[in-house]
């Protein structure tokens, strides 16, 4: 029997990751007081040829793709965050005032080739 | 440890990896450093002591805006007065008073007590759209709360006034105008929320010169001992004795409700 020829390892398509963001991990824990850290995710993986719908990408990405599969010189559309959402932080600023804001675009809600 | 926003561990990686003069990687860090320095729109990475105060309600907004808050919370007042405050604002600050500031005047069964709180870490382009004076009112300290609920006697009215110009002396009245105005009653421990977003206007966006607030209470029948009680009732002021544990939660605060003109309003996030 024939042994099984080795699959080329497929790279994962572009998708969305865990990832928490501890701020003790930055050093920020002393003048964060909530919350400690945060899923903030990170989107990462291929944007191959061609895209398919799930992968949430532009007009712009589809025909870069397509001038990539003839032309290498051109890079694949980039796997990228695509719809971000903010979350509060309560702080202490210089002052030693404390701030309760909200912050724009801090976690990763969807990722798509663009 | 770093002085800056970015930990010593990534200086030192950036550093190696860059291929760059230690002056030129110095100079990109410090460019990086600025922008998220200006993303928390913060001068300089904050130091705060260990004896910083965090005051519940703004640890208690927090949980509500975070939607951490449990039922209990979410029927909680001041939560859902201040949720209205919150959403057309993107910023809550809260402020202690300037306590070497204070004047305490004690007169015809008033007590007046001047604050002057320091707002000028506001930035400019912060439009502050409320604010409000909460003051704590102690049921602890009231020894004749009962017979007070059945009586005039433990009845305060809170005045809560704007000063446009300080008193010229100590037989002078300051020129002020009133904000906002309620009749209390002892016995229970509880924040009044005051709303003073007309002096915080004044003070911002229009560069009136902050004078302070003065907070009136008027005691109601009872007389000196109605008064004394009353001054211990309604936390305006440090206690001589025993007061260093309690004081810093029980101290009036200043809350004001901004938009800094970035992004969407503070909103509860409800859980998926």
């Amino acid at each position: 029997q024939a042994r099984a020829k080795p699959r080329k390892k497929q790279r994962a398509n572009c998708r969305r990751h865990p990832l928490y963001v501890d701020f003790s991990d930055v050093g920020w824990n002393e003048w964060i007081v909530a919350p400690p850290g945060y899923q903030a995710f990170y989107c990462h993986g291929e944007c191959p040829f061609p895209l398919a719908d799930h992968l949430n990408s532009t007009n712009h990405a589809i025909v870069q793709n397509l001038v990539n599969s003839v032309n290498t010189n051109i890079p694949r559309a980039c796997c990228v965050p695509t719809q971000l959402s903010p979350i509060c932080l309560l702080y202490l600023d210089e002052y030693e005032k404390v701030i309760l804001k909200n912050y724009q675009d801090m976690v990763v809600e969807g990722c798509g080739c663009r | 440890r770093s002085t800056g926003l970015i930990p010593e561990a990534g200086r030192r990686k950036y550093g190696e990896m860059a291929g760059q003069s230690p002056e030129q990687s110095d100079r990109f860090l410090g460019e990086f450093e600025l922008r998220l320095l200006n993303m928390f729109g913060l001068k300089r990475r904050p130091t705060p002591s260990k004896l910083a105060v965090i005051p519940q309600y703004m640890l208690d907004l927090y949980h509500w805006h975070a939607g951490n808050a449990d039922q209990s919370l979410g029927g909680n007042s001041a939560a859902k007065r201040s949720d209205f405050a919150a959403s057309r604002a993107n910023t809550i600050r809260s402020f202690h008073h300037e306590e070497s500031m204070e004047v305490l005047s004690s007169l015809e069964g008033k007590t007046t007590q001047r604050f002057l709180f320091n707002i000028t870490s506001i930035p400019g382009e912060e439009l502050v759209t409320s604010a409000e004076l909460r003051i704590f009112r102690d049921g602890a300290t009231s020894d004749s709360a009962a017979a007070a609920a059945n009586s005039s006697a433990g009845l305060h009215r809170i005045n809560i006034y704007e000063i446009f110009r300080p008193a010229p002396s100590r037989n002078e009245e300051p020129m002020a105008r009133l904000l906002d105005t309620r009749l209390v009653r002892e016995g229970q421990s509880e924040w009044e929320s005051f709303d003073v977003s007309p002096a915080l206007a004044r003070w911002t966006a229009d560069g009136g010169a902050n004078h302070g607030l003065a907070v009136e209470v008027e005691h109601l029948g009872g007389g000196a001992e109605g008064e004394g009680q009353g001054r211990r009732h309604v936390r305006v002021s440090r206690s001589l004795h025993g007061d260093e544990d309690t004081w810093p939660q029980a101290r009036p605060l200043l809350v004001t409700f901004g938009h800094d003109g970035k992004g969407h309003a503070l909103r509860r996030r409800e859980k998926r």
